[in-house]
């Protein structure tokens, strides 16, 4: 599966 | 962290530094909009409250400090320094921020990936950055005289969301990252309001002219 997103961009 | 995501955070703060120094080095702001100032304050403090919630990196916890208080200080700068409020052109820099912030936030509201607090924030933080730019570009349209450090400041402002954009082109084929809607499709509306202003700052790079926007 794909990864999850995380909000770790800015 | 890929290539792309690293070369759109160090234009992101390059464009910053930039302005800063034209602003403590120069004394000046002129042909900046203290409206998209104030819109980026807005955009930052919304979109790192969970700064003290999450940990992600160092690395991001620095950047997103260094997003918080750069933006602020612009601000106060432009605000409130004796000198340098004085270059600052108020009459021409005239863009309601309302008319961004409203339809901005009443769309977070709408379309958002969770309806928490810090997820409508976060969401209305994506928004409000794609257009953001906007009252800068009027000003520029307005402005007989664009000097260098300005074109630059807004060039490489564009500059770090379109290299967001391959980024996450990247992230999704390279490094099988999950879709998402959000952030890239404000991102995308975000590079394309950039589009008109980098064809007539790349021509008047290659032609060795000075940059004016046409009216």
């Amino acid at each position: 599966g794909r990864a999850v997103s995380r909000k770790d961009e800015l | 962290m890929n290539a792309f995501r690293l070369a759109g955070d160090m234009t992101h703060l390059l464009s910053i530094i930039l302005l800063l120094h034209k602003i403590r080095a120069m004394k000046s702001c002129a042909g900046i909009s203290l409206r998209t100032q104030e819109l980026y304050v807005i955009v930052f403090v919304t979109r790192y409250v969970d700064l003290s919630m999450k940990y992600y990196s160092f690395y991001n916890s620095i950047m997103k400090i260094v997003f918080l208080g750069t933006s602020i200080s612009i601000v106060w700068y432009m605000r409130y320094h004796k000198v340098v409020k004085q270059t600052y052109n108020k009459d021409v820099d005239t863009f309601r921020h309302i008319f961004l912030i409203l339809p901005c936030f009443v769309l977070a509201l709408l379309i958002n990936r969770a309806f928490t607090v810090i997820e409508v924030l976060w969401t209305f933080s994506l928004y409000l950055e794609a257009v953001a730019i906007l009252p800068q570009l009027v000003l520029l349209q307005r402005s007989r005289n664009i000097d260098n450090l300005t074109g630059n400041y807004v060039f490489l402002l564009g500059a770090y969301r379109a290299f967001y954009l391959l980024n996450w082109i990247y992230r999704f084929f390279i490094e099988n990252h999950q879709v998402r809607w959000i952030p890239w499709l404000s991102g995308l509306l975000q590079t394309a309001i950039y589009a008109d202003f980098f064809y007539y700052y790349i021509k008047s790079w290659k032609n060795r002219e000075k940059l004016k926007l046409p009216a």
